[in-house]
């Protein structure tokens, strides 16, 4: 599932 | 954060640190694509743009600002300091070839049509693609020194740790992101041939040179 919490990875 | 993550996340970090280090060290970027450290600094710039809107981490905030101040610091070195060592003769990958099909791309395929998310997309493909002016010029030259190939193989190595670390993320937290899976694939496709290079030869002590 995307992350609709925003990327976070580098 | 899994292990994957972290050797990869270290492997970038080592990359941008070798590459400092050799221009500084040796006061010259001969054999250094400044098109290709544009790039990157372009990708930081546009993804880590979400410095300003969310925080995620002290860990991934204080990589974002190393990465993006390193990326900064290099081109300054090459384009600045250091320019009369700057081979722009054997740095003629013609760039705009990369970026404005990448930015159509971006705007085109991503998961949401909004500025900050159209960049992170942008920034994604231009990453994937930023390292081909590098390659190009050792193609072009034939050689490269043993210190450009070992921030080539960290570099390479960086996003291929990622694509276990996307693997380990989907079976372990159901999580996914098909654009940067995508994109990383073709961006750890691109070094195949180099790796080859780097374990047949340098490892065993030659310096990378071409067959004319």
């Amino acid at each position: 599932e995307y992350n609709i919490y925003g990327h976070d990875e580098l | 954060m899994n292990i994957f993550r972290l050797t990869g996340d270290l492997s970038h970090l080592a990359a941008i640190i070798i590459l400092l280090l050799k221009i500084w060290k040796s006061r010259s970027c001969a054999g250094i694509s400044g098109k290709s450290q544009i790039l990157f600094a372009i990708v930081f710039t546009a993804r880590y743009l979400d410095l300003l809107t969310s925080f995620i981490s002290v860990y991934n905030t204080s990589m974002k600002v190393i990465y993006i101040g390193c990326a900064y610091a290099t081109v300054y070195l090459i384009y600045a300091k250091f320019r009369a060592t700057y081979d722009g003769n054997h740095d003629s990958f013609r760039v705009e070839f990369l970026v404005v099909p990448v930015g159509g791309l971006a705007v085109l395929i991503n998961h949401t049509f909004s500025p900050l998310e159209i960049l992170w997309t942008f920034s994604i493909y231009l990453e994937s693609v930023a390292i081909l002016p590098q390659l190009f010029m050792i193609s072009k030259t034939g050689e490269a020194e043993t210190i450009t190939t070992h921030y080539l193989f960290c570099l390479g190595m960086y996003r291929t740790l990622y694509l276990f670390n996307w693997v380990w993320r989907f079976y372990f937290e159901g999580f996914f992101d098909m654009i940067a899976i995508v994109a990383g694939l073709v961006q750890t496709v691109l070094y195949c041939d180099f790796f080859y290079l780097y374990v047949t030869k340098v490892l065993k002590g030659k310096k990378l040179s071409l067959p004319a």
